[in-house]
């Protein structure tokens, strides 16, 4: 089971659909300060069902949505799908793909969809549960939060030890 | 299957003494289970140590079925919530003595807590992981260590890495570049580093 | 002579201005005087722009030596603690729309705080300063930004600088070689790097 | 006026009395992870009177006593002394030269002194206040503190100012 594909539409500053496809191994992104390469890392995350706009470094969850830039109007909504390939049925579900979309406008109307068809946030999270990735695991490390396992409290470590679980 | 956070931790435990020796060369490691006072300011109380477990699974034999095990520890004391429960981390780098985690440097700290997270990928490994600057702290030498554990970890799951540095690209089977134009638009270049793969690809605005 | 705090910010918001021109090449900065809302809830209100500060100066002829000078602009609407004034600081990346701070990059972030205590300096220098490790999440183009910029102050004030990089390095007019043995000991080496001074001296143990 | 020169002995990772000697213009301290370059940084915060050992990494103050290594035996206190130059005057004081120097052993017992005389914690505020040095100034960036300027709150910037003018 691994990761596919990423695509992000709206997202942060990728205002058109860009779709990033990922294969086994070792995969790095690069590119200067402010790029956009953390903007990515928090794709997956809100993806995954983050419901902190801290933790993709926002105030507000519409802080994602593209704000515009120099000869770039302002996009009404964002828009992520992850494709997760579950080959190996580690996902607990019968298909071969998952994906998994989250849509969010700038009236805060959003929605959730597993392999296309509408569903709620519990049931992106129960998919996901059992395999340590979504907030509470391990499986995403953001910038500047890796010496977090070290600074945090002794029962955080075991939180995390149990997601994994 | 779900297994118990008693065995998920005994194996974590037992896998940081070993990626502790590859990223501290000469020095030490070790988790333990604690139990945290409510007001903190006592300090957290050792109940098990990483072979305790091991040892209590052995003589009480139901140890790994029953998820309370840790509080029978503590009968006879005040009944704790298991959420009290915690992981120390002991780290004790080569030739120094003392292991208080908050002096250790910028960079012993980041190995240590790669330490621990490489522990529990051993222990139950994700399908992927997505690392953000995670070797922003740490000298040359440090990041060829962790560098090396990565790819020897690298097929038995995907690693998403973002960098700024040179080094880390060294050790890519996929490159993306992302860039941004005078806009305040991304764009994302990708492309295989070996002959033998297709490359990775990225679709730009539709 | 002690400043007030107006025409120390006053100074401070110029120099922002400039610095963020060299650090930020084609964005733009801008410090804020706003007041604080006591639950923190409802945001800064603005009270004082950069501009307004001096205009105000101008105005009342006195502000400078009036220390409560932003709270009479509040006259009329709730009497607030003077403690309840904050510096904002706004930031606009070349080609960039929006200014949460918060949405910067680790590199943008870095550059921004960079810029401000910068503008402190050239408002009110200090007689040292000492910088550990403030270069670590800048990409290279950016370090050698913050650097000319260093190397441009550096006759003002002096500079420590702590780094683990080598681009750093070639900026020092002294340098310090920090080790550690496998005795837990640190030991200090250093050689100057302009042949006309006097090396610095390092005493190791006696 | 500039720093001149900081003496570490018994503090963190240096046993033994070094001293290190600054010139105007850039120093560069440079090293391993662990070397000990972070403790001098702290060794500076220390001498300058900060008061909370998380500043300085520690859980209790007397953590910063060098607490032995392989075939090092513990040091019982630990000493910082820096000399700045004060040519200038502008350390409001009449010597050209202001050392500062900070003691404390494991019973808790600490002092400070001035040029050499017993002194209190005030007198040593006192001395470096109007220089923007100390504590509540921004003259001493520590190890991963840099964006905090950035994250914290509008009023925190705001002393950063008041401390300098
Ligand atoms: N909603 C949004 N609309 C437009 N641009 C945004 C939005 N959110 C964030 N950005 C921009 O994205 C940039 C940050 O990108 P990101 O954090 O991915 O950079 P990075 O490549 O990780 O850089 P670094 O190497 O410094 O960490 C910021 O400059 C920010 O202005
Ligand atoms: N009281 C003490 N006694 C002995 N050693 C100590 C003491 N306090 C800290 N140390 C040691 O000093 C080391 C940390 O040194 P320091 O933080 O200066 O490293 P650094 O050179 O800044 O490294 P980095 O590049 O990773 O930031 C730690 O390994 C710690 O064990
Ligand atoms: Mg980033
Ligand atoms: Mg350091």
């Amino acid at each position: 089971m691994h990761l596919r594909s990423i695509s992000l539409k709206g997202f942060k500053s990728f205002p058109d659909r860009t779709t990033l496809e990922f294969g086994p191994g070792v995969s790095v992104i690069v590119g200067p300060n402010g790029s956009g390469k953390s903007n990515i890392t928090d794709a997956v995350l809100w993806a995954m069902g983050e419901q902190s706009p801290l933790a993709v470094r926002g105030q507000a969850m519409q802080d994602v949505i593209f704000a515009g830039g120099h000869g770039q109007h302002e996009r009404s909504e964002a828009e992520v799908e992850i494709v997760i390939d579950n080959a190996d049925g580690g996902l607990g579900v019968e298909f071969t793909e998952v994906s998994i979309l989250r849509r969010l406008d700038r009236a805060s109307d959003g929605e959730y969809r597993l392999n296309g068809a509408r569903c709620r946030l519990v049931d992106v999270l129960e998919v996901l549960s059992d395999t340590g990735l979504g907030r509470e695991g391990h499986s995403v490390v953001s910038q500047g939060r890796v010496e977090a396992v070290v600074t945090s409290k002794p029962r955080d470590r075991r939180l995390l030890i149990e997601e994994a679980a | 299957i779900r297994e118990t956070f008693e065995a998920t931790f005994a194996a974590t435990a037992r896998h940081f003494e070993e990626v502790v020796n590859r990223l501290f060369p000469g020095g030490r490691g070790q988790l333990r289970l604690v139990q945290e006072d409510g007001q903190g300011s006592g300090g957290p109380r050792r109940i098990l140590g990483a072979e305790a477990i091991d040892g209590q699974a052995r003589e009480s034999g139901g140890l790994a079925d029953d998820e309370d095990g840790e509080d029978r520890e503590q009968a006879g004391e005040d009944a704790t919530p298991e959420d009290r429960v915690g992981v120390e981390l002991e780290i004790t780098p080569a030739g120094k003595s003392m292991k208080r985690l908050s002096l250790l440097s910028g960079g012993e700290k980041s190995l240590t807590a790669l330490a621990f997270l490489f522990s529990v990928f051993l222990a139950r490994p994700c399908p992927f992981y997505i690392l953000d600057e995670v070797e922003a702290a740490l000298d040359d030498i440090n990041i060829d260590r962790f560098l090396d554990l990565l790819r020897s970890y690298s097929s038995r799951a995907q690693f998403i890495v973002v960098t700024h540095q040179r080094r880390t690209m060294e050790v890519a089977d996929w490159l993306y570049g992302v860039s941004m134009g005078g806009d305040g638009v991304s764009r994302v270049v990708s492309r295989r580093l070996e002959a033998d793969r297709e490359p990775p690809a990225v679709a730009g605005a539709a």
